[in-house]
């Protein structure tokens, strides 16, 4: 059985709100090393993996294997039922069809208990090569979203070069074009305007900017996000998270 | 022009 405890909702309301609108039906598989999630959306342009280690739990037992078949979205919409600052527990019997959430406020003179009806959901699984990625940035997420989003006024499309001068940003549409080049640097007051770049060969990829929006929605549980690249395979995209992380695999678009 | 592959192009089912 699943018996796992948040000290805040927060931490959980905030990944599910984060990937809801690019998922459905998913397993979340749980184990003694903590939750995971590993799905396609409904385009396969991105594959979603999420881990949720143990330890980010405040109490955590999961003796075996549970496999917890849902749609994100009702999870979503029953975790709107906490508070952010809620105490949260997730419970789950072996072989069990429901999934009972609890949220106590700290002064515990309040508790809401739901339960989630659970599905079998037979989901294909993607085998995820280890991957020698040419190139990784490291830079903020929030600036990230913010150069994607300016560019997604431009056209549908993004296209991400990385060499050693850094990391370049462009867009062309019927409008125009643009672009935003980022050079390597460190920033001592705040760490995570910093742009490190690892670099063993130039990459240029190009995205669509409809799914990278989607992707970029997990700004809020990260100040800095390590984008991974290299010629012709999907990017990596990666979140970290206290203890684990949103990671997407994201198919770019290939010269036909 | 580009096409716009999914992960089935580079990834296996498991």
């Amino acid at each position: 059985m699943l018996e796992a405890k948040l000290d805040a909702a927060s931490q959980l309301k905030k990944i599910v709100e984060a990937i809801r609108d690019m998922l459905g039906e998913c397993n979340i598989e749980c184990n003694e090393t903590g939750l995971a999630l590993q799905s396609l959306d409904k385009s396969h342009i991105v594959l979603v993996s999420l881990l949720l280690g143990s330890d980010g739990f405040s109490e955590y037992r999961c003796d075996r294997g549970v496999t917890l078949g849902l749609n994100i979205n009702s999870l979503a919409t029953v975790l709107r039922c906490a508070n952010n600052d809620d105490i949260l527990t997730l419970r789950s019997e072996d072989r069990a069809n429901e999934l009972i959430l609890t949220f106590e406020d700290s002064k515990a003179d309040r508790i809401s208990e739901f339960n989630l009806r659970l599905m079998d959901i037979d989901q294909e699984y993607l085998a995820i090569p280890e991957t020698e990625y040419a190139a990784t940035v490291v830079m903020s997420a929030a600036v990230l979203q913010r150069t994607l989003r300016d560019l997604s006024a431009l056209s549908e499309a993004v296209t991400i070069e990385i060499d050693k001068e850094g990391i370049r940003f462009s867009a062309e549409g019927d409008l125009g074009k643009g672009s935003t080049h980022f050079k390597p640097c460190v920033d001592m007051e705040n760490a995570e305007n910093s742009i490190n770049i690892t670099l063993s060969e130039p990459v240029s990829l190009s995205f669509n900017l409809q799914y990278f929006s989607n992707i970029t929605k997990a700004s809020s549980l990260s100040s800095t996000v390590t984008l991974q690249m290299t010629a012709g395979m999907p990017a990596q995209i990666e979140y970290k998270l206290p203890s684990g992380h949103v990671r997407y695999y994201f198919a770019p678009k290939i010269e036909d | 022009t580009t096409q716009q592959a999914t992960l089935m192009n580079f990834f296996s089912k498991k």
